[in-house]
């Protein structure tokens, strides 16, 4: 079987910080949704113009480091 | 860019405001001034009409709170999130809630209350994030000098597309 690629151990920024951080501003919309972390951080990616790799880069760790309004990104 | 689902946007364009708390980080004045101002940046290219009420209910609400302030969605501390408003509606709608835990200041080296409370009551009259870098209306602060600002276009013709234009 292949073998599964290794999650890339997450920068500082733990993987719990990163979901609250898309499920407060790029929140799952449809339950039907069941989305990969790697495609909700391509989701943020393609919002803010980053390069979309779905991995949380520096400049993705970046954003998520960054003071901002508290309402949510994506229009539910 | 998008704006809240459905449009959610105010029948009226005479709202009223109240401040009902202040942080100790400012004179009441400079919040007072600050809160007129961020107003004035959307009532001067719309019919909008804002005026200050200081007994009983207002249109959008205005308070300064820490962490679980009262609405079930709580602040953070110092940095991350810094305010968040409400969209137009009964209630809670058109408030605006700007985190304590900030050090709120009129200068560039802390948060500007201004330029925070213009992008929040962009929310409170029924804008969502846009993202166009160096909008009013990115999601992500970024200091500029208040005195000099503009509303930028992206901005203007999204609140324009709500309420239309000021009347000459």
């Amino acid at each position: 079987f292949p073998v599964q690629p290794k999650t890339e151990s997450w920068n500082s920024i733990d993987l719990e910080k990163v979901k609250g951080y898309l499920d407060k501003f790029f929140p799952i919309l449809a339950k039907t949704q069941n989305l990969s972390i790697e495609e909700r951080i391509k989701e943020m990616q393609r919002f803010f113009h980053l390069t979309v790799t779905g991995k949380l880069d520096t400049e993705t760790e970046g954003i998520i480091k960054m003071p901002r309004c508290g309402m949510p990104d994506v229009a539910k | 860019y998008q704006t809240f689902p459905g449009t959610p946007k105010w029948k009226k364009t005479h709202l009223t405001y109240k401040i009902l708390n202040y942080t100790p980080d400012l004179p009441r004045r400079k919040v007072d001034d600050a809160i007129k101002r961020a107003l004035m940046v959307w009532s001067d290219v719309t019919p909008l009409q804002f005026r200050r009420v200081h007994m009983g209910r207002s249109d959008l609400e205005i308070k300064f709170g820490i962490r679980e302030h009262g609405d079930g969605n709580p602040f953070d501390g110092p940095g991350g999130t810094l305010a968040h408003a409400f969209k137009p509606g009964p209630g809670i709608g058109g408030d605006a809630h700007f985190d304590d835990d900030e050090k709120w200041s009129e200068v560039n080296k802390d948060i500007n209350l201004f330029l925070v409370a213009a992008h929040e009551f962009g929310h409170s009259l029924g804008l969502d994030h846009s993202n166009v870098h160096g909008a009013l209306m990115y999601p992500l602060y970024s200091y500029e000098n208040p005195e000099t600002f503009k509303l930028p276009e992206d901005d203007r013709r999204r609140i324009q597309k709500l309420y239309g234009k000021k009347p000459s």
